[in-house]
């Protein structure tokens, strides 16, 4: 069956529905089956990604490569067990007819911390995690010590990983790849990068990630958020004539995250 | 009693708690009384950044404003109604007592949908929402046409805001003041930050909010959250030698926030 991607990481705005929307279109643009599934069920940024996707395509009379998309919505049962029964079942009746009909499925998690999140990351074969280049988003992976820069402890989304990775073990003897991409990485700032740099690597070894190279602070990333566009469509649609350099660019880092994360030769 | 100061923006990473500690900081630094409230009862970025900030007053043995700060915890009871109740309860009572004492008391959202985060929502005499200069945050206060532009309707946050003030001003007849603060601000990209500050012209006007010149993208900003510093503080407690060009014009920043919150003149 398909290989599940999950984008997750419980700080908010991190840059999981940006990631999942890129790796969504590179994907289906190299031939492949996707499904995907928003989790998101306040916010829908992904959903609503895709929905500007189809309106270009009905306003502009193009065809583009589109995804199975799903989304959920959160049961409204007042007592809090039988509500996460509910998200159980339907999430994984989701889960199950995507991975049946695609080469990935996948998913994308609310900036929060949810049941069905943590659900889905115990199905991941892999997590991708987006983190901004900022001890504060640093802070929800591990504690550091503001005064001598020594890792503390892991915090809350490092203990719901390993949480979800005894689940998945348990389950069906898998295992889950998670990679950290650094996001929104900014090409002055020299001190706070490479600090960041160096206990992230610290901690990628205490914790068990691997790091990705990521993506820099691109307009590119959003600004074609309102047709429903990437980088990676324009071009093939004829839209923005001779190809920017930040456009080239950009596409090289879109290309550099599907490469780290080593996803399962298959044929499309 | 105090002006109760509300960071909220249900999209994640906009920048509530990088706004609510700086905002802290300068009012401390005019001599104000301060009360503040963390009410993302899983990140604790707010307390954290605190924390290290008391952290760094006993390491270097130097003394720093603080404000008296709160941290709630989530009620555990399964039943959603009799949880709100105790969310509620817990919730009212500290920031009655904090009211009492001191000048201004300022609260701190989750990035998520939360029921504290409603209510506090309604307690509010300013409300300042921070907003990612892209598309992809400004969803969430208005869905905009993809193809044409034009706003076709408020979104959930800004129903929320809606729904504030009407609880507002059934309570006491108060009125609850709304402010925009644009943050991270590119000093390139300008064609989508002048299509941003088209759209979130015409926004206000239609759901009722000022925007306020916020802050650009600066590492400054952010480095100095594990030693519980802000640039307002490096200079006072003679940290960083010279102040740097970068340190005086985000100093001038949050001086121009403070500014354009309007708040209520009071003598420290
Ligand atoms: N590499 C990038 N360059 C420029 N802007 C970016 C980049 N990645 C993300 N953004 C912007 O940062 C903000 C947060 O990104 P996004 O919404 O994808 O994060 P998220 O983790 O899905 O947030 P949430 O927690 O709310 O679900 C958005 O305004 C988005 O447009
Ligand atoms: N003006 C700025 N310049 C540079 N970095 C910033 C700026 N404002 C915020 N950041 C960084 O952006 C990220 C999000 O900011 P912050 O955590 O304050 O947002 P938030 O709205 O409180 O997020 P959440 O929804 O998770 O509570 C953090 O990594 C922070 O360091
Ligand atoms: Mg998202
Ligand atoms: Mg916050």
């Amino acid at each position: 069956p398909a290989t599940v991607l999950v984008f997750g990481n419980e700080k908010g705005g991190s840059g999981k529905s940006t990631g999942s929307m890129h790796v969504i279109v590179a994907l289906l643009r190299l031939g492949f089956k996707v499904g995907s599934i928003d989790l998101d069920m306040r916010q829908w940024t992904l959903t609503r990604y895709l929905s500007n996707r189809a309106g270009t395509m009905k306003n502009d009379g193009i065809s583009m490569p589109m995804p199975v998309h799903v989304f959920l919505s959160r049961s409204d049962k007042p007592n809090r067990q039988e509500a996460e029964a509910e998200d159980r079942q339907r999430f994984e009746a989701v889960l199950k007819k995507l991975r049946s009909e695609c080469d990935f499925v996948l998913i994308d998690c609310p900036g929060t911390d949810t049941y069905v999140g943590r659900l889905a990351t115990g199905y991941a074969d892999k997590l991708v995690t987006p983190l901004n280049d900022s001890f504060v988003d640093l802070d929800m992976l591990a504690n550091v010590d503001g005064q001598t820069g020594e890792i503390i402890k892991p915090s809350v989304y490092s203990e719901m990983v390993w949480e979800a990775r005894k689940q998945k073990a348990a389950r069906d003897g898998g295992t889950l790849d998670w990679i950290v991409m650094r996001n929104r990485l900014s090409s002055l700032a020299a001190r706070n990068k490479q600090e960041m740099e160096r206990v992230v690597g610290l901690l990628a070894k205490r914790i068990g990630f691997r790091v990705a190279p990521g993506f820099s602070e691109r307009v590119i990333f959003r600004e074609l958020f309102l047709r429903g566009l990437t980088m990676l469509d324009v071009f093939e649609i004829g839209d923005s004539g001779k190809p920017q350099l930040s456009h080239v660019a950009a596409r090289q880092e879109v290309r550099g995250l599907l490469n780290s994360l080593q996803l399962p030769n298959r044929i499309p």
